[in-house]
């Protein structure tokens, strides 16, 4: 099973660090240190494959990251060197395709691109909605609000309304979770969904609550659990990615996003 | 009493917040809002003047703000309009010094500007670096870890220790906290002076606490104490910004910083 996932924004915004809570594995980590680690000249998309084990299943899993992202004085077109990513995945995709044999080996499409947002309760930045303007109909977005420690519950829920108004003022089309056909997720599904879009926390430090190990971040004041859905929506990403939305979200990439693609090829 | 405080940093920081919090008034409100609500096509410098009484002592206080500051997609040169008002108000003041009756009304000079550093442990932006590279010889620069509750006390100390290595690095200097002459003052501002660059929690939310109320943020897992010296260095900022050293501050603007500007003016 295969499956290409891209993480992209500012340093710093734990896109590392959720990676490796979300897979359980030390994706990133000091032979492969993360994006911001990595923060060069110019901006730089880059692949780092691994093999993974999800209940039983082989996932070979392929995370592309884009050192640099936002983090220079000027940001102007940091978007380009990402959509040319995208774009040369289906020109190859459909190089193989076009050949006379036409069995394609091996599909390096970016399937799923989390954006990440900062934590900042005023809205999105002009970069962001720049970013998904340009790239909403190219690849599935699934923007993501991070470090949402930082925020009370009552500033998340004001930051992800006024997310999705600009969302919608911009016209910008995020993936969008389609429901499940199988009634019994059905009302489960719909609960996480209405977390959307999703403010969360990640950390691979383990820490014990009432004699249970959790992973979770440390502070003087308290403890935040990653997996409680009290604290943050990070359950709700990682099952409706991982779980529930991770074939669709291939489907949408093969039957939207690189349609368009063939179409607009053929079409000049 | 007269001083200006300048607060300069992008979007989201909590300057507005810290501001309030500092001064115990709505400086930022309905009637004056953030300056991250007033952000316009290119970044301006603002005043807000308000008249507060400190422990019996009027304070003519002038709030300086930058909207705009680092938060457009290209952010080149955005502290020009920042050095231009600083030497404005040099050039202003040196006028008045200038006339025959030498009689100087009112000094709108900036005695400190807080710099708002986000709270990305991997260390100082582009943009930070040369806003201070430009304006460290200009005026008293004092860098803030702005909500510093998104990071644990190990994250905060990592962090801290890198910003100072950069500092040191790209030879900048910031406002020093020369040490107290009164020795009963000594070994406690010692103490809080080891906290540089401090790391800030901003609230105006009262909470109660042991039938106590306090100043904090309130998350499900805890509640941040912004005058708990445990959580946050707040209360080292307070005490040394507008107890121990405001006079300073006004000193080495008008002894240090006022006579580069004048010797520079002088010797074109
Ligand atoms: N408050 C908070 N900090 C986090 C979170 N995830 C990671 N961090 C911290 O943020 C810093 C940067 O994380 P990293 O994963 O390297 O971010 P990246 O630069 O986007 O890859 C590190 O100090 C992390 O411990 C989170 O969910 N909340
Ligand atoms: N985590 C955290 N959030 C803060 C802090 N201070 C303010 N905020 C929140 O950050 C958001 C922006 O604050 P604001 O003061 O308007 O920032 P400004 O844009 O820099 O003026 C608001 O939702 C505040 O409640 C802080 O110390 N820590």
């Amino acid at each position: 099973f295969e499956f290409t996932l891209m993480v992209v924004g500012r340093s710093g915004l734990g896109k590392s660090t959720l990676i490796n809570t979300m897979f359980l594995a030390d994706i990133y980590g000091k032979e492969h240190p993360g994006p911001s680690l990595r923060v060069g000249k110019t901006v730089r998309v880059e692949t780092n494959r691994c093999m993974l084990k999800e209940k039983g299943v082989n996932l070979s899993l392929t995370v592309v990251d884009t050192p640099g992202f936002g983090d220079a004085v000027d940001n102007s077109d940091c978007w380009q060197p990402v959509l040319e990513y995208i774009e040369s995945r289906y020109e190859e995709y459909l190089n193989a395709e076009s050949r006379v044999n036409r069995k394609v080996q091996h599909d390096s499409r970016v399937h799923c691109c989390l954006y990440f947002l900062e934590s900042n309760s005023h809205g999105m930045t002009p970069l962001d909605v720049e970013f998904m303007q340009r790239l909403h109909d190219k690849v599935n977005i699934i923007p993501i609000i991070s470090k949402a420690d930082t925020m009370t519950p009552d500033e998340v829920t004001e930051y992800k309304k006024q997310i999705l108004k600009e969302i919608a003022q911009h016209k910008i089309k995020i993936y969008d979770f389609p429901d499940s056909d199988k009634d019994e997720d059905r009302e489960n599904l719909k609960k996480l969904k209405a977390r959307v879009p999703f403010a969360v926390v990640g950390s691979t430090e383990v820490h014990e609550v009432d004699g249970k190990k959790v992973r979770g971040r440390k502070y003087p004041w308290g403890l935040v659990e990653v997996e409680n859905l009290d604290h943050c929506d990070f359950v709700a990403l990682r099952n409706m990615l991982l779980r529930t939305h991770l074939q669709d979200l291939k489907e949408v990439t093969s039957n939207v996003h690189y349609e368009n693609f063939r179409f607009r090829k053929l079409a000049c």
